[in-house]
């Protein structure tokens, strides 16, 4: 019998979790760990507070596989009245915004509490303080996943004597720590190449204690929320920009709602599209919206203002020397692009030599960090990948499978283009790509000509 | 400034649409295509009709890879009332129950329209006739992707003069057929060794017609809706059943509520669990519904039933035979197992010789179907290729990188636990992960046992 239903987003997650990170115990494990370290360290960073964050892993039952894990950290934490939605409603997030965080999807710590929930049915703890706030939120909470609500077990508020800000998270769940124990780690080890200025302390349950202390006290400026770019801005966008404009003439529609246009351009665009600068953008026919749509596709805009980033910078270089000790290092920052209205900057090194080992059979030495985000799973599609194995290393006289070489590529964005809500890869977009690959070969070029000279030398010496 | 957010699930999707198999024009393409072509055959299939399904492509404008595609089947079409949501509303379907469809998120068809009428500002056309219905019903539709709810342009009926029935789809999007042209024809070639039954005709504007034609005029059985196996049923999915069967004792529940549970079992169940047979399943506490599910998760239940799947069977190794000439070809089907209460079966093939070539460099020939549904992208993390390279092959003398080998796995169940939403690839889900292997091994050793006699016979012709 043929029956229409229609579900809630929880509902939709839940039967298809595979999709989120959560395809077997042992994913699931890291996945959580990720989720829970990416809101913490989003948090303090967008709070202008150096991290501190720790992460207890316990077990609960041996042969259940039962783990319960903890982590505090010292951010921003979550208004009392938001907390339940914060973790108990799919699609709710504070990072549907025009920034750089790590978090993208509103999904991920509703994931962890909703698998929680259906492997050992307990609420997860939240204890939460925003700064200067005069009272510690206590929560114990669920999630009802056929309504997509938060189902508050229990709910309280103590004073805050120390003046404490941050969130502390409890959660048990079944995962399996042995198969996963060697990604968290690698994970964790990454992202302290990718956030020096954070003190990350994690502690396992059979004995390990890993302690990444911060390498700097500088914190990086906190990123803040822009504009549009109008390059290759969809009609979606566009039409939703139009109709939170009521009353707005083009010229000022053009000018308030992107970044990089000002009055000359915006007089340019209205030529090409040739509609008056004064029109009413609210009163605009279908035709003169995909007319403006079309030239938006093509104008050569400037490049996007980059106040709403936060690459790497020298740190990206530096924590791969300390990490990796490599005889010779490139490394290269690329002039912010943009993709779909969204700016981006891509940034590069190659490592040669040193402590870089030689790559297993038929693999790439290939780290790839997004939004700070170490991505540890998944990288043979991943679109740098692509871009290195499409490229023709022969030209570079440098064997990517046989060399000593390595590949670092971090991207950030206002978002992120995943091909997986897990986020273990990202997809193949053309501009993205197309920047990697010019970034590539840049440093290719210059540890090219120092392996070559190195190789000339040695020549001459044997001679 | 932080600042609190709901989207719905439109927007998510909109937002995040590389997710859903949009990530660039030429994916775009395919997925369409894809996702158009898999509705038909769904509704065909389970309206009890030979497919008869046509796919026309044509290019409105090159320049701007401006492309309009047209699909019509003679399936069981969509009611009046209910189109609007089938392609207008996001987690809108009629295929959320527990039987094999290739449907299974309630997206793919929304997320076309949504593509198209973000690429092009075009509304899609359906025009659609359920059997027996004295009108035709035809709309011009659109999404409004905010409040996720249909917009509906255009709308109106028709005499059926002919007692059509079934549905034409027409949409216009920006695509690259260039870059998309080539798998789109592998997976028409591969569906049609999935399903020797149906009649595909595919015209694209570059002069191609492919006319794959019925083999056989015998429909498979339809797969029937059915009840949860309750190996492995997570907590969610109980305290669900629960909570939609008021006044029920446990015997009653247990028996009414899951298959391959009879009085006998439901007897024992409750003597494991310590929890009265009479007991009415609404007053369980929490203790005893965990006590439950611990003793489901480990029963030794029988296998499930198959009514509601519908494996190729026979048809699998015809179709290969026929596409591949294989010199040998070794078929195999498991009994059915589950996972999370999904009824699953696992069928494989290994084919030696004849017109199989040997792999690229690197690559293994590996074709990958989940419920009838080639899949073409990303094979590189697929549970099935997980499997393959994880089996020491020295043992049955083979090599999969060099030998004119080629493997065959379909999957069907209730749920394909896909990894990407965009029905790329399969998760390495544990039970899966194991029906696959067992049944390559099986397949492995009646191959090797050929080769291996071949060779020795050869050996003592060259002696
Ligand atoms: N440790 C934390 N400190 C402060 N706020 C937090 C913390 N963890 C979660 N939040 C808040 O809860 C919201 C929801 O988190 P969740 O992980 O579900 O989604 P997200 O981080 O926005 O996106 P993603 O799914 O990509 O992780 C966040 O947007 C943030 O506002
Ligand atoms: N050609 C068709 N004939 C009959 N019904 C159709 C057809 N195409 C779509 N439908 C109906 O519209 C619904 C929504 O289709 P849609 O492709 O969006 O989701 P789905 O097929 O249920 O799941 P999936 O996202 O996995 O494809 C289907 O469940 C089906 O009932
Ligand atoms: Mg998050
Ligand atoms: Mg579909």
């Amino acid at each position: 019998m043929i029956r229409f239903e229609e579900i809630s987003p929880s509902d939709f997650f839940y039967r298809n979790r595979e999709i989120t990170g959560f395809e077997n115990p042992a994913k699931a494990c890291y996945t959580i760990v990720r989720e829970y370290l990416e809101n913490s360290l989003d948090s303090c960073e967008l709070g202008g507070f150096l991290p501190n964050i720790e992460i207890y892993l316990k077990c609960e039952n041996e042969e259940e596989k039962r783990l319960r894990i903890k982590v505090a950290d010292n951010g921003m934490g979550i208004p009392h009245e938001k907390i339940p939605y914060a973790f108990g409603k799919i699609l709710y997030s504070s990072k549907y915004v025009l920034r750089q965080h790590r978090g993208i999807f509103g999904l991920g710590g509703k994931m962890a509490v909703l698998y929680c929930q259906i492997t050992t049915n307990k609420p997860v703890r939240v204890i939460s303080a925003t700064p200067g706030s005069e009272f510690i939120s206590y929560f114990e909470l669920k999630i009802d996943i056929v309504r997509n609500e938060p189902n508050v077990v229990k709910r309280s508020k103590v004073l805050n004597q120390d003046n404490w800000h941050g969130l502390v998270l409890e959660s048990e769940f079944i995962g399996d720590y042995l198969l996963s124990k060697k990604k968290i780690m690698e994970y964790l080890f990454q992202t302290s190449i990718a956030v020096p200025y954070a003190r990350i302390y994690y502690q396992d349950f059979e004995g390990n204690a890993l302690i990444f202390d911060r390498k700097t006290d500088k914190l990086p400026p906190i990123p803040e929320e822009t504009l549009l770019h109008p390059r290759g801005v969809d009609l979606e966008m566009l039409k939703r920009l139009i109709k939170t404009s009521p009353g707005m003439p083009l010229n000022k529609f053009l000018v308030k709602r992107f970044q990089r246009i000002g009055n000359k351009t915006a007089e340019e665009i209205s030529k090409l599209a040739n509609i008056e600068l004064d029109k009413i953008v609210s009163k605009l026919n279908e035709d003169e919206i995909s007319r403006l749509y079309q030239i938006m596709k093509t104008y050569p805009f400037n490049k996007p203002n980059v106040s709403s980033l936060s690459p790497l910078g020298e740190a990206f270089a530096i924590g791969i020397k300390e990490a990796f000790k490599p005889e010779f290092l490139a490394y290269d920052i690329r002039e912010p692009s943009s993709y779909e209205g969204h700016p981006f900057i891509v940034e590069t090194a190659i490592a040669y030599g040193g402590e870089i080992p030689i790559p297993e059979q038929n693999e790439i030495n290939l780290y790839r960090f997004a939004n700070k985000i170490p991505l540890i799973y998944d990288s043979y599609n991943d679109v740098s990948t692509k871009v290195i194995k499409e490229i023709n290393w022969n030209v570079y006289k440098i064997n990517i499978y046989q060399d000593p070489i390595a590949f670092f590529v971090h991207i950030c964005s206002t978002k992120i283009p995943y091909k997986t809500l897990g986020k273990e890869y990202i997809a193949n977009q053309p501009e993205v790509y197309r920047e990697i690959e010019l970034s590539l070969r840049k440093n290719a070029r210059v540890v090219s000509a120092y392996i070559n000279k190195k190789r000339i030398i040695e020549y001459q010496k044997i001679r």
